[in-house]
C-alpha cells in the first residue's frame, strides 16, 4: 500500500506541478489536462481506503489552486465560454466528475449558470460512479466543493441576477440526494470482496462512516431550517433511508448522527417519529445506545441553566416509555440487562426532568416488574449482567432523593427486591440503609419502619 | 443549456438501492 | 522546352469565403475555401508567363469543375459525379500574361468532400493549357459540406436490451439525429444485474462502407471512448449520458454515395465485467451538419 501510495503522490506532485506552471501562464487548458491526469490516479483499485483518503486529501489539495486561479479569471472577466461543457469531454469518468463539481462550484461563484440547475446536475451526475470506495469520495467531494454556496434562503433571492438561484429546499433535495446516493455505495460496500475478508471490511466501513455523516452535519449548518421544515423535510427522509438500508453498522451511526447533529428542539418534537425509527432497526442495532444517547442529551437539555427546559406540552416521559416499550416489543431477543439499562436511562430521565413526578420512577419500576414477569425472570444471579443493571436501576432512586421515605413511595421498589439472589438483597439492603444513616433520616411513623425492616430483612436473615 | 441536459431518470426504489447485487 | 507559364486560380471573394478543414490521405490537414451545394463557383485564372518575350503556343485552355470519387484500392478509376467544362481561350498563342474570368453557375454539389480510409470524395477546379507535348494542368481544391435541417420530427431512441438471466438494461438517446455539435443526452437504466460489471462507455463508432455486392468492404473506427460508469449498479439504477460530439472529428452520415461508399455512426454501449468480458449494443444514429447560425451584421441605420 505504501508503495502504491507513494507511486500515486509522485505522479500527483509531477502534475499538479504541471497544473500550476500553465495556470500562471494563463494555459488553462494544458492546465486542465495536467489537472485531469492527476485526477486518474483516483481511478485506482489498488488503495485502501486509507490510502485512498490520503491521496484524495492530496489531489483535492491541489485542486483547490485550480478553482482559485477560475474564479480569480472570472472575477477579472476573463470567462472561459463554455468551460463546464469542455471538462465533459474528459474520456474517464472519475477526474470528469472532479473537474466538473470543481467548474461547477466556479460557476455558482460567478453567477455564471442558474445555482439551482448546477448543484441539481452535480449531485445527479455523480451517479457514474457506482463504485462504492471512489463513489463516496467523489460525493464528499461535492459536499466539500459546495459547503458555502448552499442556497440558505425561503424564497427564491435572485441573488445579483442569478435567475434561478434556489432555496433552502433546493440545498436540502440537494443534499438529500447526496446522502441516499453515499449511504447506498456505503452500506453496498458490506457485499464487495470475499467473506474471509468480512470484519476487515466492517473496519474499513467504520473508517468511512464519516463521510456519510457529513451530509447530515450539512444539512444541521442550514440556517434557514425551521421545525416545520426539518420534520417534514429533513428528518423523514433521512430516517426513511436509514431504515430501509437494513445495514446495522449505517442504521446505528446515522441514528446517533441524527442526535448529535441537529438540535434538542428539533427531537424534542419528533420524538415519536425518531424512535418509532428505532423499533423498526435491523435486530443487530444496539438501539440501547442510540436511545440512551437520546435521552441523555434530552436530560441534559431539560437541565441547562439558561434552558427553556422542557416545553409543557411535550409528555416527554409518556412519550419515552410508550416507544421504548414498543422497542422491546418488537425485539423479542433483546437481553434483559438492555432492557433494564433502557430503564436505567427512563429512571434518569423522570428524576432530571420532571424531579418530583415520584409516580414517573414508580412508572418505571412497574414497567421494569411486568416485562421480568413476562420474560419470567425468576431469580437472577447476582454475578450477572442483568442483576448488575437491575441493581444500578434499584440504587437511582436511591441515590438522587437520598430519603428512604421517598423510595418507600415507590410501590414497585419492594416487588423487584425480589428478583435479586440473596447476595443482591443483602448488598442492595445495606446500601439503602446505608444512604438513610448517611443523610440522617429520621422514620416518623410505625409502618414505615416495618415497611423498611422488611426491605431489608435478608440481612438480618 | 446542453451543458447541464438530462434524460429524468427512473427513481429507484430503496428496496432496490439496498438490495444486495444480484 | 520553350515557354512554360504559371497557373494561379483566385476565387472570388477569397477574404471572405470561409475556410474548412480536410484531412489528406496521409492524415495531415488541409485549409480549403468552403462551398455549398447550389453556390456558383466564380474566379479568374491568371497565367503567367515564365519566359518574358517568349511567346506561348497552346491548343486552347479550359477550366473544369470536377467533384470525383477515388476508391483506394481502385486507384486508377475516379469516379466523377460532377464534370463541367469552360473554354477559356480558343488555340493560339499567348505572348504576355493574361487573366480569364470563369463562372460556374449555382453549381450541384450534392456530397460533402470527405477523406476516408478508403475512399475520397472531393471537389476541384482544373485548368488546362493544352500543349503539344505537354499540357499544363494546375488544380485547386475546394471544400463542400452538405447542410441539412432535419424536420422536427427527431425522435428519441429508447429500448430494452438484455442477456438472459444475466443482464437486463434500458437504454434511452434523446434523439435519432443529432448536428455535428451536439450533445447526446441519455440514460441507461438497469433492470437486471447479474454479472459483476467493471465500468461501462459508450463509444462512437464509425462505419465507412465501400464498394458494392460481394466485394464491399467495411472500415470500422472507433471515434470516441467515453466512460459513463465507474463500478457496478444495481437493479433500479440509472446511468447518465452527456456526451458533447463538439470534442470530436465527425462527419455527417452519408448514405450511398453515388452509389459508392457509406460512412455511418453507431453509439456502442459497452459494458465490461470484472473478467474483462464485453457486452455491447450499437445503436445507428444519424449525424447531419446544421446550418450554423449566421448572425447579420445589423445593417446599419
Amino acid at each position: 500500500q505504501e508503495k502504491l501510495l507513494d507511486e500515486a503522490l509522485q505522479v500527483v506532485k509531477a502534475q499538479s506541478f504541471q497544473m500550476k506552471r500553465c495556470l500562471d501562464k494563463g494555459k488553462l487548458m494544458d492546465g486542465l489536462k495536467h489537472a485531469s491526469n492527476m485526477l486518474s490516479e483516483l481511478r485506482t483499485s489498488m488503495l485502501s481506503p486509507k490510502s485512498y483518503y490520503e491521496l484524495y486529501m492530496s489531489i483535492t489539495d491541489e485542486l483547490r489552486h485550480l478553482e482559485i486561479y477560475l474564479v480569480d479569471e472570472f472575477q477579472k472577466g476573463r470567462k472561459v465560454a463554455d468551460l463546464y461543457e469542455l471538462v465533459q469531454y474528459a474520456g474517464n469518468i472519475v477526474p470528469r466528475l472532479y473537474l466538473l463539481i470543481t467548474v461547477g462550484v466556479v460557476y455558482i461563484k460567478a453567477n455564471e449558470l442558474s445555482r439551482k440547475d448546477i448543484l441539481k446536475d452535480l449531485v445527479e451526475m455523480c451517479r457514474g460512479v457506482q463504485h462504492p470506495l471512489r463513489g463516496l469520495f467523489l460525493r464528499n467531494y461535492l459536499l466539500q466543493c459546495t459547503k458555502n454556496v448552499l442556497p440558505d434562503a425561503e424564497e427564491e433571492v435572485a441573488a445579483s441576477g442569478d435567475p434561478e438561484s434556489g432555496t433552502v429546499k433546493d440545498s436540502i433535495d440537494f443534499i438529500h440526494l447526496n446522502f441516499a446516493e453515499m449511504n447506498k455505495l456505503w452500506v453496498r460496500m458490506q457485499h464487495q470482496g470475499h467473506t474471509r475478508d468480512k470484519d476487515k471490511r466492517e473496519q474499513e466501513r467504520r473508517e468511512l462512516r464519516i463521510l456519510v455523516g457529513t451530509n447530515l452535519v450539512r444539512l444541521s449548518q442550514l440556517e434557514c431550517v425551521d421545525m416545520e421544515m426539518y420534520k417534514r423535510h429533513i428528518l423523514t427522509g433521512v430516517l426513511e433511508q436509514t431504515v430501509s438500508c437494513r445495514d446495522p453498522i449505517a442504521q446505528e451511526y446515522l441514528m446517533e448522527c441524527i442526535i448529535q447533529v441537529f438540535p434538542d428542539e428539533f427531537h424534542l418534537q419528533t420524538l415519536t417519529g425518531f424512535l418509532k425509527a428505532c423499533a423498526d432497526l435491523h435486530p443487530d442495532v444496539n438501539v440501547k445506545n442510540i436511545i440512551i444517547a437520546l435521552i441523555d442529551r434530552l436530560a441534559q437539555f431539560a437541565n441547562k441553566e439558561e434552558g427553556v427546559g422542557i416545553p409543557q406540552d411535550i409528555q416527554l416521559f409518556d412519550i419515552f416509555s410508550q416507544q421504548i416499550s414498543q422497542v422491546i416489543q418488537n425485539r423479542p431477543d433483546m437481553p434483559p440487562e438492555d432492557i433494564v439499562s433502557l430503564q436505567v436511562a427512563l429512571i434518569n430521565l423522570a428524576l432530571k426532568c420532571y424531579p418530583d413526578r415520584v409516580d414517573y420512577v414508580d412508572k418505571v419500576l412497574e414497567t421494569t416488574e411486568e416485562i421480568f414477569n413476562r420474560l419470567n425472570l425468576d431469580h437472577i444471579e447476582n454475578s450477572s449482567a442483568v442483576s448488575k443493571e437491575l441493581m444500578r436501576l434499584m440504587k437511582i432512586p436511591v441515590d438522587s432523593y437520598n430519603n428512604i421515605l421517598t423510595v418507600l413511595q415507590l410501590e414497585h421498589f419492594g416487588p423487584l427486591f425480589e428478583y435479586f439472589d440473596f447476595a443482591a438483597k443483602k448488598s442492595m439492603s445495606s446500601y439503602i440503609i446505608v444512604n438513610a444513616l448517611d443523610n440522617d433520616i429520621k422514620i416518623p411513623s410505625q409502618e414505615q419502619v416495618d415497611a423498611i425492616l422488611n426491605l431489608v430483612a435478608p440481612l438480618v436473615c | 443549456v446542453g451543458a447541464t441536459a438530462r434524460i429524468q431518470s427512473k427513481k429507484q426504489t430503496l428496496e432496490d438501492a439496498y438490495s444486495p447485487p444480484a | 522546352f520553350g515557354q512554360s507559364a504559371e497557373i494561379d486560380i483566385i476565387l472570388d471573394g477569397q477574404d471572405t469565403r470561409k475556410v474548412a478543414e480536410i484531412k489528406t490521405e496521409d492524415g495531415r490537414k488541409e485549409k480549403h475555401f468552403l462551398y455549398y451545394d447550389g453556390e456558383s463557383v466564380v474566379g479568374k485564372v491568371n497565367v503567367t508567363l515564365k519566359k518574358p518575350g517568349t511567346k506561348l503556343e497552346h491548343q486552347g485552355i479550359k477550366i473544369e469543375f470536377i467533384g470525383q470519387i477515388e476508391l483506394y484500392y481502385d486507384r486508377g478509376n475516379h469516379h466523377e459525379f460532377t464534370s463541367l467544362v469552360k473554354e477559356l481561350a480558343r488555340p493560339g498563342e499567348l505572348s504576355q500574361n493574361t487573366s480569364y474570368n470563369f463562372e460556374f453557375v449555382q453549381v450541384e454539389k450534392p456530397y460533402e468532400s470527405y477523406t476516408g480510409t478508403n475512399v475520397r470524395l472531393r471537389y476541384f477546379l482544373r485548368v488546362t493549357i493544352v500543349k503539344r507535348i505537354s499540357d499544363a494542368v494546375k488544380e485547386k481544391e475546394i471544400i463542400v459540406h452538405t447542410l441539412s435541417q432535419y424536420p422536427d420530427m427527431n425522435n428519441s431512441i429508447k429500448m430494452e436490451v438484455g442477456i438472459e438471466d444475466c443482464l437486463h438494461i434500458e437504454f434511452e438517446y434523446n434523439k435519432s439525429k443529432y448536428h455535428l455539435k451536439d450533445v447526446i443526452v441519455g440514460k441507461i437504466y438497469f433492470l437486471l444485474v447479474r454479472i459483476k460489471i467493471k465500468h461501462m462507455e459508450i463509444q462512437i463508432i464509425k462505419r465507412e462502407t465501400t464498394g458494392t455486392g460481394p466485394n464491399t468492404f467495411n472500415e470500422n473506427e472507433t471515434i470516441a471512448k467515453y466512460e459513463i460508469m465507474d463500478g457496478a449498479p444495481v437493479r433500479g439504477e440509472s446511468i447518465p449520458i452527456r456526451l458533447f460530439l463538439s470534442g470530436y472529428d465527425l462527419t455527417p452520415t452519408m448514405r450511398d454515395i453515388n452509389k459508392k461508399f457509406s460512412v455511418r455512426y453507431y453509439l456502442n454501449l459497452v459494458l465490461v465485467d470484472e473478467e474483462e468480458r464485453r457486452y455491447f449494443k450499437q445503436q445507428e444514429i444519424t449525424v447531419f451538419r446544421k446550418a450554423e447560425k449566421v448572425r447579420k451584421p445589423i445593417q446599419q441605420a
